[in-house]
């Protein structure tokens, strides 16, 4: 895990002024194209009449994703990495200033969702100070992933496990996958889904709701 | 580009080796999961009888991907990269000696691939010695990675656009995405195939020959 003394102060003022607001954040997490913007068009699209929304978009170049997410109608604030030195991960002090501008919307944010780089190593070693990760694995990447790269399920608290359509055409083996990632964390969840046949999105709502609660 | 002169010196170094033996040498980098570790097991067993070939493996952790490339009978030099502080990436501090040893064997290789850990971003920043970079793109990842991601498709000098028996089944659109590599490199090259059905390998195993030629 990178001690960056730095870094763990900015976080936890982050979840400071979280907890103040009653925002849950989620950082979502996974390698590229595996899901993570398809997964928050359904779920701004499912939630926002009923909770406040917010996005910070983390991408090496183009606004292509926060374009997509726009559509919803939800505040999205894009960081582009690229020119920060660290284009492979998102770090706590380029989400500072986005956090403090969201929650300064009115009313503030009830979810903040982090879209981190599409990365399976380095940014599930930094704290963004959200209350979990969310790692969206998906089927074609094989199943042992967990084993050969830790970090991200170590550090998550729930795996979603996408694209499951393409199960039937692809060498995977959904039991190896949640014993290699037990392993490596005992503790982790998991929903599989597809998010293009919408299977699993309402057990991924509920799970929100739930980790929303917890935050009041 | 990170520009690390302690790093460039090292990899002239490595490539004043490898021009010395008249050894060719390719870095696969790819998202994880895109099929690197499938790809060499069927290049290793379709030309061994014919050169003389090595393996320099790179995962964060475990020697899985390493095991099974041993299977083929060539020597494998593995390099697990979390114990080094920087695990999203092969560095060349970490190739020169494996380079070395590999050099060693009699008779030395004609070809070292390298497997790069599985990473969209880092490895592609880091030039290692190699002749050329290969990208190893996978279908299900999606056809807006080359404006995304730029630097792993600016650095290579081949796309291997895999998994193409997938393609049914995904929003994929190979004209779009070739259009964006090209604007980001307009010199690349493609070659699509599927490792599972075995298409598209000879035309991949004739660039090798061909690349294999000019170092000669
Ligand atoms: N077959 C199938 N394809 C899916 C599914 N979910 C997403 N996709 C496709 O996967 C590709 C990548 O989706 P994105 O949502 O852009 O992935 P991402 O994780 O946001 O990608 P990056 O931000 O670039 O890391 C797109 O072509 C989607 O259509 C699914 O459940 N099944
Ligand atoms: N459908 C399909 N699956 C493939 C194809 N090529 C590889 N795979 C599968 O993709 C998964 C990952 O393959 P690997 O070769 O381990 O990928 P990798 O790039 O070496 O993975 P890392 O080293 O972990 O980054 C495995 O389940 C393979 O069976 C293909 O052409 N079609
Ligand atoms: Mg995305
Ligand atoms: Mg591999
Ligand atoms: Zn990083
Ligand atoms: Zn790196």
């Amino acid at each position: 895990r990178k001690v960056d003394f730095r870094h763990e102060e900015i976080a936890s003022r982050i979840k400071e002024k979280l907890y103040k607001n009653g925002t849950l954040c989620l950082n979502f997490i996974s390698s590229p194209g595996s899901g993570k913007t398809s997964l928050l068009e359904r779920t701004l699209d499912a939630l926002k009449e009923t909770y406040n929304l917010a996005v910070i978009e983390g991408d090496p170049e183009t606004d292509r994703d926060a374009r997509r997410l726009e559509k919803l109608h939800v505040p999205v604030i894009l960081i582009n990495t690229s020119g920060t030195g660290a284009s492979c991960h998102l770090s706590p002090a380029e989400i500072e200033q986005a956090v403090d501008d969201l929650l300064l919307e009115t009313p503030p944010p009830d979810i903040i969702f982090i879209e981190n780089v599409g990365n399976l190593v380095c940014p599930a070693a930094y704290d963004l100070g959200e209350h979990h990760k969310v790692l969206l694995f998906s089927v074609p990447e094989g199943c042992d992933k967990p084993a050969k790269y830790p970090v991200a399920f170590r550090e998550s608290d729930l795996v979603l496990i996408n694209k499951m359509d393409l199960a039937p055409y692809c060498d995977f083996d959904l039991e190896s996958l949640k014993k290699d990632a037990l392993s490596v964390n005992p503790s982790l969840e998991f929903i599989t889904m597809s998010i293009k046949k919408g299977d699993g999105l309402l057990e991924w709502f509920s799970w929100i709701e739930k980790k929303l609660a917890e935050v009041r």
